[in-house]
């Protein structure tokens, strides 16, 4: 019934977070209830939906080591948002449990409790391939890959299936679904349609009918802690991921 | 002499490579002996030089694990501009040197041989705070570090600045000089506005002067294996990274 959806790419600045966060709010506005898990010491996710910070100081990292409980860890952002708010003491995960022999479950085990509380777990991740990004692809059930719509997207989507099937190897298991969604499409130059008709080519029936247009309503959004649905409801930034949550609202899985 | 700089930003896609590549072909047309060193398991500096990586098996880490020697591994791309090319084979150098008491200085130890050879040396770094990016950092006399007019831009600033007083604290030594440069300003936005506002604010003398625009010109270029300054030397884009040449060769150091 919950359906954990990570949101993963280790090229930088591809639309992650941006999607994680719209995803997010767009399918908590069909009155469904999400948790978004900011999973990036980064922590744009937590920053990006108006929460400081420097005040916040409970979040997954202190939730992983026991320092503080669920209850003192969620936040709730509406009706049937919550977050799991993330921060830069994240990065010292890899390190401490390099020899755990469980250190690539530790979100799965965390997140397998709280499965039966929400309708949908949205997972944001670093850009990167390591210890951290692992986690949060092996906590899924579903993978939702953006792809910017420029020339170095498609060298690094290469790089992101080669650590899927090493993962599959390792684990036995096999991540149930991969969506790819092109982002930061501009209609005006080419390399936008070479990049989603390469990867319709490859890729052809997992590639997202929805196209994320680059909008300056977008890139705006989060500095006003809000998701561009509820920033800018008519411009076509919110319409296309209105489009998109419909369409991973509506998908046979 | 040799002027090392290296070019730094935990946060994705602001423009690391694409400075990184600018800069040193920039440097080269003033007829500078240039290294450009590709630090990055994503090996978008190799790539969107026009280098195969499937073709091209000599990179840094077959160099730093033995497996070829420096004359196999530099390529000279023209008379003044030589590449050390990356492939993700490079990731796999933080787990194997983990316990390694210099696995901080590695690229130093490299670079220190070459450093005679060239005037500069330019590298470019993943979107990480890892062992690959602190071993950029540690090699470096000079940090440019690329921020996108954006909102999560500043953010990102503060985890840079505290990782750089940790590496002083550990390694004793001192970074020469920060350069902040501002990348993919929108005249049309507030926020571009904002951010450099904030930047000068807080860091007044260390940004560049250069701002760098949004520009398609500028994300065409690797797409023909080229740098903007080649592929539409009239560009906005051209302009902006020739500036930014004239003003690194300029400064007192
Ligand atoms: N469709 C869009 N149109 C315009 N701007 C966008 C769009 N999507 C994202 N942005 C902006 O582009 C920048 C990069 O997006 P974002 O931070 O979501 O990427 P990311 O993949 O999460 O980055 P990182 O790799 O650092 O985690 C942000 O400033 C964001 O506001
Ligand atoms: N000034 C600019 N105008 C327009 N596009 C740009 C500009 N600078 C960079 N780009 C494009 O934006 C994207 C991100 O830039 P780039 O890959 O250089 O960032 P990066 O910081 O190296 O990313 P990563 O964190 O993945 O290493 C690329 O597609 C690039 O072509
Ligand atoms: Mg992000
Ligand atoms: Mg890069």
């Amino acid at each position: 019934k919950c359906r954990i959806i990570d949101v993963a790419n280790q090229k930088g600045g591809v639309g992650k977070t941006t999607s994680a966060i719209n995803l997010a709010v767009g399918i908590s506005l069909w009155e469904k209830k999400v948790l978004l898990v900011d999973f990036d010491p980064q922590g744009n996710t937590t920053t990006g939906l108006g929460i400081d910070k420097r005040e916040n100081i409970n979040n997954i990292y202190g939730l992983i080591t026991g320092k503080c409980s669920l209850d003192q860890t969620i936040l709730h952002l509406s009706e049937h948002l919550d977050i799991m708010p993330g921060g830069e003491d994240l990065s010292a995960l890899p390190m401490e449990v390099y020899d755990d022999k469980d250190r690539l479950f530790i979100l799965k085990k965390l997140l397998s409790e709280l499965r039966q509380h929400y309708d949908f777990i949205i997972i944001d991740t670093p850009p990167s391939l390591n210890l951290i990004t692992l986690n949060g692809i092996i906590a899924a059930d579903e993978l939702l890959i953006p792809v910017q719509a420029e020339f170095y997207a498609l060298e690094g989507i290469t790089q992101v299936l080669k650590t899927l099937k090493k993962v599959k190897r390792y684990t036995g298991e096999s991540i149930l679904k991969t969506h790819f969604l092109v982002t930061m499409y501009d209609v005006r130059t080419s390399i936008s349609k070479q990049v989603r008709q390469e990867l319709e080519k490859h890729f052809s029936s997992e590639v997202l009918k929805t196209v994320i247009p680059r909008n300056v309503r977008i890139s705006e959004a989060p500095g006003f802690g809000e998701s561009v649905l509820t920033y800018a409801p008519l411009s076509k930034g919110a319409y296309a991921y209105k489009e998109l949550v419909k369409e991973i609202m509506e998908m046979k899985i």
